[in-house]
């Protein structure tokens, strides 16, 4: 049965929605049978994979309001065994919506059901805040993945999201872990950077992934032609960084 | 009486902190008086100008949810000239407490009204989300300021947020216009961002500031001694660019 893993940060552009992609990428590419779910009204996550939020079907937004089915969203990417549930610009009036449904932090948690045997991996790529649509891929999930910046400012959140997540532990999901916390867009020639990366190993002991993900252009162009790391340019230092990720999470969340 | 301007856009992590922190230290040093509002919950602007989110005192918050009057709130700076209202973490909370609110997207507008003659320029630093506290930013504006990183996914964005400025402007704050769009983390040796800024260019050309700021690691330095680059690297690149950034702003918005 799948394991279910959300994406999550609260601090703005820290690599989750890179991480998401690529991860997802070369996890398939290992012979995974992966789903990836863009829970972030601005659909980064579906245009990176060359998929047009504006193309007509169902997205995710009418899997939570609309109830669905969550099959009838799932469409399949260029990389054979990387399903995608896209997310749509819908998904930005969706927080109201939800706020007033019965159960509201469920919503995804319930629609994912159905689906937990086809894959062996899902995984939910949240926006940059800690709302219902957060909490939702939080209650969802068997565990958090925390991209961290290698920079001061994102830091600063990580109590504030280590609190909700006891929250959520507490009374929405009891099984919630803190599954990985990943090291992003690490530059070796600053100071800075290296001491963010010192402390949140000291703070993360057992939780930092030892891959280190370095600053690398490619991974910010491949978005561009709608294509993951892995298409895009398989030997830049970007996507070797990935394929190292993807190997040390089989290895501590082994298939099946 | 004050000019307010909302530094916002739902990409994360595309420089609105630091635009927000460096542009209104030069502006003060310039001789302006200047009020910074911290309205995301993370708190990076009060921490980045040196003022602990957990210290006791009045927040945004109580000004927003318990009617507190504003001017309880303002904190001065190390920066002579440059006031601050602080974020705290209550204000994670507070978009659920607001929705409920009889005209809840106009909190913010109301409560900075009394300070309208005490300043020259007043800033609100948004989170990266089109909810509730944006929305109030916007409403309480003038005119919004747009980061956008040199980089492709921040493009993606931007239609989505013209169109929220578009609503904004239909049924609640009939003056907002688009005050500027500021091109951030420029890197003249990548074709990606030198791509990002013609189109940029290209799609707002009166609206986009002429100055450029520069990827620079001072920028992102300063935070971590809670200082503005003016007091931490007067010299660098990224404080030569937001001293020029701060000369434009006045050339377009002059005082009084
Ligand atoms: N290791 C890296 N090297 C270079 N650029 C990167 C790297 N990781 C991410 N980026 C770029 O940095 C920007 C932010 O990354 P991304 O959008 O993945 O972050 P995010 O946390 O998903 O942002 P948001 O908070 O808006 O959802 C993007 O333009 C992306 O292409
Ligand atoms: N020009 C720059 N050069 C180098 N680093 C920068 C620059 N501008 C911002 N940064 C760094 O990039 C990160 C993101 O910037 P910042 O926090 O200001 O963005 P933001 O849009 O306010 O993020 P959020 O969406 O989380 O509110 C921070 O760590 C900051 O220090
Ligand atoms: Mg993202
Ligand atoms: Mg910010």
């Amino acid at each position: 049965t799948a394991q279910i893993f959300a994406i999550a940060n609260q601090k703005g552009g820290v690599g989750k929605t890179t991480t998401a992609v690529n991860l997802c990428a070369f996890l398939a590419g290992a012979g995974c049978r992966v789903l990836l779910v863009d829970s972030d009204p601005q659909a980064n996550a579906t245009t990176s994979l060359g998929i047009d939020p504006r193309r007509p079907g169902t997205s995710l937004y009418d899997v939570l309001i609309d109830n669905r089915p969550v099959q009838e969203a799932v469409s399949e990417t260029a990389l054979p065994g990387l399903s995608l549930v896209p997310a749509n610009l819908d998904l930005a009036g969706a927080e109201v919506e939800m706020a007033a449904r019965m159960a509201r932090e469920q919503l995804l948690s319930k629609a994912l059901q159905p689906l937990h045997c086809q894959y062996d991996y899902v995984f939910i790529d949240d926006p940059p805040s800690l709302g219902l649509i957060t909490i939702n891929g939080l209650t969802a999930a068997d565990g958090i993945i925390i991209p961290v910046q290698c920079e001061y400012l994102a830091l600063e959140g990580l109590s504030q999201l280590l609190s909700t997540i006891q929250q959520v532990r507490k009374v929405l999901n009891g099984r919630l872990k803190v599954a990985g916390v990943l090291l992003t867009m690490s530059d070796a020639r600053t100071k800075l950077s290296t001491q963010v990366v010192d402390d949140v190993r000291a703070h993360f002991p057992l939780e930092t992934f030892e891959t280190l993900i370095p600053r690398s252009v490619r991974l910010s162009e491949a978005p561009s032609h709608g294509l993951t790391v892995l298409s895009y340019a398989p030997e830049s230092a970007g996507a070797l960084a990935y394929e190292a990720l993807a190997a040390e999470f089989m290895g501590r969340f082994p298939v099946g």
